[in-house]
């Protein structure tokens, strides 16, 4: 009775804890060439926000230590070089932190993230019949400063199932995958790491995974993001950044941007009017199969999400659709 | 003077890193979006032209049928247009401006395959639509079957509640509160470089009460509740 489990038609189950909308695992066969089923995959699967505070070049810079470097466009420094993710509890947005909503074509669950009840990630996880994947689509921000301390936030997928030893993969450029091995680089022999979390993200602009020999489970993004597995068994990309000082590289001011949301020229709002902070929405997918299958995973959908089908839309009155033409038309139309 | 050099050349700008990570300041990011935009406006007329040639190929009136086509065709040349349906904005004119009433008008969705190579799944897609008004619509796909969609016995006519979402946005929506009313359906199988049409039809007005609402706890049909 504790969970809900749903189907897409195409042999992905994926299960919810009824009471907290948290998703607990997804059960996913493959469908291969004639109809039968690979054999099935049972992972456990759980979905987390969170936010690493940016390295503040004004009060955290160690006393001497005049190379301040904050965390900013041009560089990704958290204020501590092995600072734990801060996790977002859920929070009540109205009446509850999450929500069942049925679709024509499958389920929607609503679950809200925040502090004291001011929620600022809304993520909503759909099932969709025939669709490969499970989507999760989220909206984050005005992300909240008012504790005085910028925010890096982070979508973390927990798939303690997969025995990935630090190894996970990246796309470069939507083209080859690359293999990267925590703490490690090929190309160099990397003993002193400084630091560990910032040191392991590189570029997403397709998709990233981790596999072992009985599963893999892979994020497709809808845009360049930043990811990493900092702790094995997990997965985490990088969706908005907030800082609250500038990192001295680039255009002299930080990642704050204040006029969030509206646009301040009339007629949507008022100029006088800032923001609380940007909004930004996007969409993660999912996908989970057998054993180091990550890369067939996403290669299979990633051309697909980059080039979304074009939506036309227009209006003809009712009975056009009905031919109510008669013979005499007919015959006029030929004369 | 392609329609689409605009747009390639705002691409072409939009590759800095700024506006690939958002780095940039507000008001260059909204200057990316500014000339991308000003580069799909340009471009969209030549594409609709080449979706309403594939959607009526040019034929001689030879029959009525056609003749009913025709007026069909002048309609969608005037009405059809790109509608974005973006994450962050609810936008579609000719959607939201449908006059779905007493069933005075339908509304026809195109849907374009961009892909060039054929997928190993068919591909499918979920097309989520603003409507002006709650209801009960019937999504019947009538592309090349247009001429002979009187003769549809409506196998394949899909019937969805509208159903209320919020928003995205609130500053461009033009609706007054921040619900819309949106239609949802699958469209596909899609072919490569292929489109598919389909039409909306109001069949049964519903009071905003009581039309499914967020709260509702029921699961559609076509899922199955695994214990």
């Amino acid at each position: 009775e504790s969970t809900l489990s749903v189907s897409n038609g195409l042999g992905m189950i994926a299960s919810f804890d009824r009471s907290t909308g948290e998703m607990d695992r997804v059960l996913s066969q493959t469908k291969i060439f004639g109809g039968a089923y690979s054999d099935e995959v049972d992972l456990r699967l759980e979905l987390q926000w969170g936010y690493y505070t940016p390295f503040n070049s004004e009060h955290d810079t160690i006393p001497g230590d005049d190379y301040g470097q904050s965390s900013g466009a041009y560089v990704f420094r958290p204020s501590m070089p092995n600072q734990p993710l801060n996790v977002l509890p859920t929070c009540k947005s109205g009446k509850d932190s999450t929500r069942f909503v049925p679709t024509p074509l499958g389920l929607e669950v609503h679950t809200f993230y925040g502090h004291d009840d001011e929620c600022w990630v809304h993520q909503i996880v759909r099932v969709t019949q025939d669709q490969p994947w499970i989507e999760v689509e989220y909206t984050v921000g005005p992300v909240p400063i008012k504790d005085g301390r910028g925010k890096e936030v982070v979508s973390r997928f927990l798939t303690p199932d997969i025995a990935n030893n630090g190894v996970f993969f990246t796309d470069s450029n939507a083209r080859a995958f690359l293999k990267r091995q925590r703490d490690y680089r090929p190309s160099w022999n990397l003993t002193t790491v400084h630091e560990p979390i910032a040191g392991n993200y590189y570029p997403v602009t397709a998709a990233i995974f981790l596999q072992d020999e009985n599963t893999s489970f892979a994020v497709l993004t809808d845009r360049a993001r930043g990811g990493s597995s900092i702790v094995d068994g997990t997965l985490e990309v990088k969706v908005q950044r907030r800082t609250l000082v500038d990192d001295r590289h680039g255009v002299g001011e930080p990642l704050n941007e204040t006029v969030g949301g509206m646009t301040p020229y009339p007629p949507f709002g008022d100029a006088t009017r800032m923001g609380r902070g940007v909004i930004v929405s996007g969409v993660h997918r999912l996908m989970v199969g057998g054993g180091n299958t990550g890369a067939q995973l996403a290669r299979s959908a990633m051309d697909g999400i980059f080039a979304q089908p074009l939506i036309f839309v227009g209006s003809a009155p009712s009975d056009l659709n009905h031919t109510n033409v008669t013979d005499t038309t007919l015959e006029d139309e030929e004369a | 003077s392609h329609p689409f050099y605009e747009l390639e050349d705002a691409l072409g700008v939009v590759q800095h890193h700024d506006s690939i990570t958002g780095t940039g300041k507000e008001h260059v990011a909204r200057d990316y979006s500014r000339r991308v935009q000003a580069g799909i406006d340009k471009a969209t007329p030549h594409v609709l032209s080449i979706i309403l040639n594939q959607m009526f190929p040019n034929r001689t009136l030879k029959s009525a049928i056609d003749l009913q086509n025709s007026g069909l065709q002048e309609r969608l040349e005037e009405t059809l247009q790109y509608c974005p349906l973006l994450l962050n904005e609810s936008i579609c004119e000719a959607a939201t401006n449908t006059v779905f009433e007493g069933g005075k008008e339908n509304m026809y969705v195109v849907v374009y395959n961009p892909l060039y190579q054929q997928s190993l799944q068919p591909r499918t897609w979920v097309v989520r639509v603003p409507v002006s008004m709650p209801g009960i619509y019937s999504v019947e796909r009538v592309d090349d079957d247009i001429i002979l969609s009187r003769d549809q016995t409506g196998n394949n006519k899909q019937l969805v509640h509208a159903r209320v979402v919020n928003a995205r946005n609130d500053n461009y929506t033009t609706h007054e509160n921040n619900t819309i009313w949106q239609v949802e359906f699958l469209a596909g199988p899609l072919l490569p470089l292929g489109a598919v049409t389909y039409r909306v039809a109001l069949q049964q007005p519903l009071g905003e009460t009581e039309s499914l609402n967020e709260d509702d706890e029921i699961l559609p049909n076509n899922f199955i509740e695994i214990s």
